[in-house]
């Protein structure tokens, strides 16, 4: 099974066309392993992306580069993952009991 | 069925066997249907609910994109629902006297199950891409509508990958070949999550549908009507106009197919978990979204064409 300790879910809301074409660029980089939940349109739209914890660093130092401020909205998608699948252990429990 | 936790995200296995019993507690209403198996030999099951005969018809279907967990699992409580309160809602009653509706809970059964199973962020479908280690298709890029222009991908390892040709998916040509043989739909409807959208026609274009009017006044009708019970804001407008240029669409093919009434739901995240919504969110997402489904429904009844 696949884990995800450490990624991160991002979201930015970018305040130019300028901002979203960069974003649209980072799209395009294979090697970050991105995963765009929202992807960047316009500037009325968030942008989540999902950085994988081996490209958060790369990511951070981009964003920065280029003023593009972001907010974390998931710290460790792995804990959150780790909650819903607890959580419908229990419910399989109860439903079985 | 009474033990059934619709509050909750259930595996494939609970979702299918929930059905059986949906069908046996309310066996005049509802039938079970295999429209045909996915890449991995999944049986996909449709709901069918009518009262007999075949009458023109609805179409729902929730979880083509397998990680948009609420979606599937709102095709759940609304199955639920539509059987439950036939027979103490008129306006359902007098729905289900002139049309059928036919629900596809599990659009994308291999990548749902892929979901629970391997890799909680998969949104295609399974099938393997000769000539490349990456597998699957975005199954809402594969319909033949605009297939392989903008806003899909040639790259097999992208997550919108339109596929090697239109229909290319066993899991989209058997709904293809289903809603062709069916012949009376007036209606399509899908389901996806998280972005507070309820969209019509078109994707793979910018241009205005010729019904672009209509489907914004029941849309906009619609979403009001959804906002009314928890306040949760929607935007309306064509796929084109309110995301991004997106070709392969489902709802595109239905709507070039003749079928006029044809939308698209992005349900809500209110929150910040976006395809992880916690479980306590289903019901209300459930519950806002079948006043707004309810109100197509009606209006699609109510304007025979």
């Amino acid at each position: 099974e696949r884990l995800f300790i450490g990624d991160q879910v991002i979201r930015i809301n970018a305040e130019s066309e300028e901002q979203i074409k960069l974003l649209q660029a980072l799209e395009t980089r294979e090697e970050l392993e991105l995963d765009f939940w929202l992807s960047p349109v316009s500037m009325e739209l968030p942008v989540d992306i999902r950085v994988p914890s081996s490209s958060l660093s790369s990511v951070s130092e981009i964003l920065n580069a280029n003023n593009i401020a972001y907010s974390v909205l998931i710290n460790d998608l792995q804990e959150r993952l780790d909650e819903e699948k607890f959580e419908m252990m229990e419910n399989h429990i109860k439903e079985r009991s | 069925g009474s033990s059934f936790n619709f509050g909750a995200y259930h595996r494939l296995e609970t979702i299918y066997s929930w059905m059986d019993t949906l069908v046996s507690e309310y066996s005049t209403l509802v039938t079970k249907l295999e429209i045909g198996r996915s890449y991995e030999n999944r049986p996909m099951y449709v709901l069918k609910f009518s009262k007999g005969g075949n009458k023109p018809a609805i179409w729902i279907d929730t979880g083509i994109h397998s990680r948009e967990w609420v979606s599937q699992a709102t095709g759940v409580w609304t199955a639920n629902k539509i059987a439950t309160d036939y027979g103490r809602d008129a306006s359902l009653a007098s729905l289900l006297d002139n049309m059928d509706i036919y629900m596809l809970i599990l659009a994308n059964p291999d990548g749902y199950d892929y979901t629970h199973n391997n890799n909680r962020m998969w949104r295609k479908t399974r099938s393997e891409n000769p000539g490349s280690m990456c597998r699957g298709v975005d199954p809402n890029r594969n319909w033949d509508a605009g297939f392989g222009g903008p806003g899909a991908s040639s790259n097999p390892c992208s997550d919108s990958y339109h596929g090697p040709s239109a229909h290319s998916e066993i899991e989209v040509k058997n709904v293809v070949n289903f809603i062709k043989n069916h012949g009376n739909f007036k209606s399509f409807i899908s389901v996806h999550a998280y972005s507070q959208l309820l969209m019509y026609p078109y994707g793979y274009s910018c241009k205005n549908a010729a019904h672009q009017a209509e489907l914004d006044a029941i849309g906009t009708a619609a979403v009001k009507k959804l906002t009314s019970l928890h306040g949760t804001r929607y935007k309306v407008g064509s796929i084109c106009n309110i995301i991004y240029q997106a070709s392969g669409g489902s709802i595109d093919w239905s709507y070039d197919e003749g079928i006029k009434y044809s939308f698209a739901f992005e349900l809500r995240d209110t929150g910040n978990s976006g395809f992880l919504l916690p479980p306590t969110q289903i019901i209300p997402t459930a519950s806002e979204t079948w006043l707004a489904l309810k109100h197509i429904m009606e209006y699609v009844r109510d304007h025979p064409y």
